[in-house]
């Protein structure tokens, strides 16, 4: 999980492109 | 009532990709082909226009992915070589990929089912999957001559990105070939919208955990992109087995492109690799 912290986040959360 | 309900989930994912991916196949073709009533695209194609189109860019308030203000934006300084210009138009496209994982996992949960899968398959098809898709979704905007970038504010020329210093110049020729003969099917966004479903949900990608729940799903949109493509092309004979005989060329690409990024980062010492990037790439290929 830890691997792809970022992808997990995208999935469970709308991550809008500033946070990117 | 089967067939109806393979439209309704055409029209479902049409429907997202049309949502969340800002530049769809109409409007680009209308831009390349001049049929739009806003002015043509910038045209980039040497170092004096990738600079002027930053600035173009910059006035439109893109974010800059690296603002470190000893950088400056180059406007004016002259002293700027071709290598600094060149890798900060590296940094600005994997700003723009980062961004296109964003609008492809939105677009993945959107898929009937996706978000019910266990969530580390669904990270694993991303990370597969995602940039077959983000190489499918620069077709459209390509032609032979070169490709919109920008979300089609500018086009920039294949003759252009070909000069560029190795291995940049071998980044973007791979996916013009792949493009021009892909666009040759030419699918229109419905078409394009169940293909990138049927991609994200491939059931053989390594590590997943349960693949029987995957290979359902993805076998349901197989079924509406056949129906799609049957109504859509009814002349065009054997569309839906070209079509999925293209996702073998697209594993190649990302094998060949993954290389490439890793021989940069072995090679440019000021390369810093977006971490959302860094973390599909890792161990992929």
């Amino acid at each position: 999980k830890e691997k792809h912290k970022i992808l997990h986040r995208l999935l469970q959360n709308s991550t809008s492109p500033v946070d990117l | 009532p089967e067939s109806a309900d393979l439209r309704t989930l055409a029209k479902h994912l049409y429907e997202s990709y049309v949502k969340y991916f800002p530049l769809t196949k109409a409007k680009a073709r209308a831009i390349l082909s001049g049929k739009t009533g806003d002015s043509a695209p910038f045209v980039i194609h040497d170092m004096k226009s990738l600079t002027e189109g930053e600035q173009f860019i910059n006035c439109k308030q893109m974010p800059l992915p690296d603002q470190r203000p000893e950088m400056g934006l180059g406007f004016g300084m002259g002293q700027e070589s071709a290598d600094e210009v060149e890798l900060r138009f590296f940094h600005r496209c994997q700003f723009r990929s980062a961004e296109g994982v964003r609008e492809v996992t939105e677009f993945a949960k959107s898929i009937p089912g996706f978000v019910g899968l266990d969530l580390n398959d669904q990270v694993t098809l991303l990370k597969y999957g995602v940039i077959e898709v983000l190489i499918i979704m620069m077709a459209p905007l390509m032609n032979k001559d070169g490709t919109l970038i920008s979300y089609g504010q500018i086009f920039m020329t294949r003759e252009f990105l070909k000069s560029l210093r190795k291995p940049f110049c071998e980044m973007m020729e791979p996916k013009f070939e792949f493009s021009v003969k892909f666009n040759m099917l030419e699918l229109d966004d419905c078409d394009m919208a169940l293909f990138l479903a049927v991609i994200i949900l491939s059931g053989d990608r390594p590590g997943l955990l349960n693949v029987k729940p995957i290979e359902d799903l993805q076998e349901t949109v197989l079924h509406a992109l056949e129906l799609q493509l049957k109504m859509n092309h009814p002349d065009s004979l054997q569309l839906f087995a070209k079509v999925l005989q293209k996702m073998t060329d697209l594993r190649q690409l990302v094998t060949d492109h993954v290389h490439l990024i890793q021989l940069l980062k072995k090679t440019e010492i000021d390369l810093c690799l977006h971490p959302l990037l860094q973390e599909i790439m890792k161990d992929l290929y």
